[in-house]
C-alpha cells in the first residue's frame, strides 16, 4: 500500500544542503502493522508527511494505494487525503476553536459524505475507545497532553481510513494507555484491514510491530529486505 | 524546597467541578532528583505549573524555595520565576521567532543580569550537551520533535536555576538520547545541588528518580511518608 523508490527529501541552508532522508527504498504491505524507529531527528516525521502526502520528495517516487503523490495538486491530495488517510500528528493538530467531539466529528463532515445520523454512533465509538467520552464537551486547551493526543488518535480512526499514519501517538501516554491505544489499533486491523505505520521511541510499543524499519540520519538502516540481497 | 499543604485546584465545568489535585501534601528536598508518575489526566502538570508558579492552588499552600506562591502577584511571580527556576513544557512553548541559541539563550538576558560576554559560551555549552550544537541557527519550525524539546530542555538549564521543573521532558526523545538527558541532569545536580522534579512516563526514567510520587485522579497515592503514618 505503501512503495518508496530511491526516495530523498533535502531541506537548503544556506549554502549547505540537509539530506532529511537519503535514498530511501521501502515498500509496506496492506494490513502490515509497520513501526518507523530512529533517533531524534532521523527522519521519521519526513518520512510519515510523504506517505501522508503532506509533502513531496527532492528525489525518487512515493507511491500510495497506486496513487503516485509526487505529481498530486494541493486540491487532488486533500481529496486524497481525506478519503484514504488518517494521520496523528506529533503535536497532536487539534482545533482550538472546536470541542473535543467536534474534533474527533471533523474528518466525518469534510470528505466521507457520511449521513449525519451516523455520526453520533461513530464519534462516540471512539471516544470510548481512547477513554475520552466524559470529557466530549471540554476544548482541546483544557486537556492534559494525553488527553489531546488521545484526541487525535480518535480523530484519526473515526473514518475507519484504509492507512493511518501515527507519528510518536503514544509519546504523551502512561504504559496502561498506551497498551490500550495498541490493543484498538490491532483490532482495527483484524477487523477492517487498515493499515498502520506508526513512529515510535517506546519499546513496549515496538514489540508490538510486525514489520520494523530502522532509520538513521535519513538513511534506511534496517528492515525487510534491507542489506538482504 | 518544595511543599505542598493539603493543596487542591478545582475547574468548574458549567455545573460540576474538576478536581485536577484532590487534597495533596507533599514535600520535596532540596538536591532531590524527583519523579512525579500517574495515568494521563491525574494531574502532573497541574502539580508541575503550581510548583512553578505558574498557576495558583484552590486551596491549600504551596511554599517554594521559602516562598508562598499563593498571594504573589504577577510581576513578583515572574520575576521569582526568572530567578529561580527552569522550566520544560510539556508542549516545549518555544518562541518561533528566535533561533535555536536565542530561544536558549532568552533565560540570561531577560532576569539573571548575566554579562553579555558570559552568554556564548554558556549556551554553547548547553547546546552541545543536548546534542544540538550543530542546529544553532535554526528555527523551531526547522526541527524535528525531539529536537525541539532538547532546545527547550536547554533552555530550562542554561542559567543554572536551583529548581528546574520537567513535564514529559524525555517523550519525544530515543532511548540513547533520553539517557543522555537524564545524565545530564544528574551531573547538574552532583555539581551545583540543582533540585530536579519531572513527570514521566518513560519507566526507564522512572527507574533513574531518587523520589517518585504517584499520582492518581488528583489525589497522591504513594510516595515517602503517604500512608507511613
Ligand atoms: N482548564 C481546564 N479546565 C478543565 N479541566 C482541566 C483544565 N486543565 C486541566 N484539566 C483537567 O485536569 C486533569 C489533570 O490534568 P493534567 O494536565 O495535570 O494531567 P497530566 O497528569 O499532566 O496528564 P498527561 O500525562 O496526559 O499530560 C485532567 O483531567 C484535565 O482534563
Ligand atoms: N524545514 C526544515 N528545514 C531544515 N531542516 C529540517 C526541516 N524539517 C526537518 N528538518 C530536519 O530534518 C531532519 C529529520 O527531521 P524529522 O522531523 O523527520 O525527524 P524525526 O525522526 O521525526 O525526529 P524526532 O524523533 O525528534 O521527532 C532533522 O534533522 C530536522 O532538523
Ligand atoms: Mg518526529
Ligand atoms: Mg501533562
Amino acid at each position: 500500500i505503501v512503495l518508496f523508490e530511491n526516495v530523498s527529501k533535502t531541506y537548503r541552508m544556506g549554502e549547505v544542503d540537509v539530506a532529511a532522508l537519503d535514498h530511501v527504498s521501502l515498500s509496506i504491505s496492506q494490513g502490515a502493522f509497520t513501526a518507523l524507529v530512529g533517533p531524534s531527528g532521523s527522519g521519521k516525521t519526513t518520512a510519515l508527511n510523504l506517505i501522508g502526502c503532506l509533502d513531496r520528495p527532492s528525489q525518487g517516487e512515493v507511491t500510495v494505494a497506486g496513487r503516485a503523490i509526487g505529481p498530486m495538486g494541493r486540491r487532488e491530495s486533500a481529496e486524497f487525503r481525506g478519503k484514504t488517510l488518517g494521520f496523528v500528528f506529533q503535536d497532536f493538530n487539534l482545533l482550538p476553536v472546536l470541542t473535543v467531539y467536534e474534533n474527533v466529528e471533523y474528518p466525518l463532515l469534510m470528505i466521507r459524505d457520511v449521513p449525519k445520523g451516523e455520526h453520533k454512533p461513530a464519534v462516540d465509538r471512539v471516544l470510548a475507545a481512547v477513554g475520552m467520552a466524559d470529557q466530549a464537551g471540554k476544548y482541546p486547551a483544557q486537556l492534559s497532553g494525553g488527553q489531546k493526543q488521545r484526541v487525535a488518535i480518535g480523530r484519526a480512526l473515526v473514518g475507519k481510513p484504509a492507512l493511518v499514519l501515527a507519528d510518536e501517538p503514544t509519546a504523551n501516554l502512561d504504559g496502561a494507555t498506551a497498551h490500550k491505544v495498541v490493543e484498538l489499533m490491532k483490532q482495527m486491523r483484524d477487523e477492517f484491514g487498515t493499515t498502520f505505520v506508526f513512529s515510535t521511541h517506546d519499546p513496549r510499543i515496538m514489540d508490538q510491530a510486525e514489520v520494523t524499519f530502522h532509520l538513521e540520519d535519513g538513511r534506511l538502516i534496517d528492515g525487510p529486505a534491507v542489506g538482504k540481497e
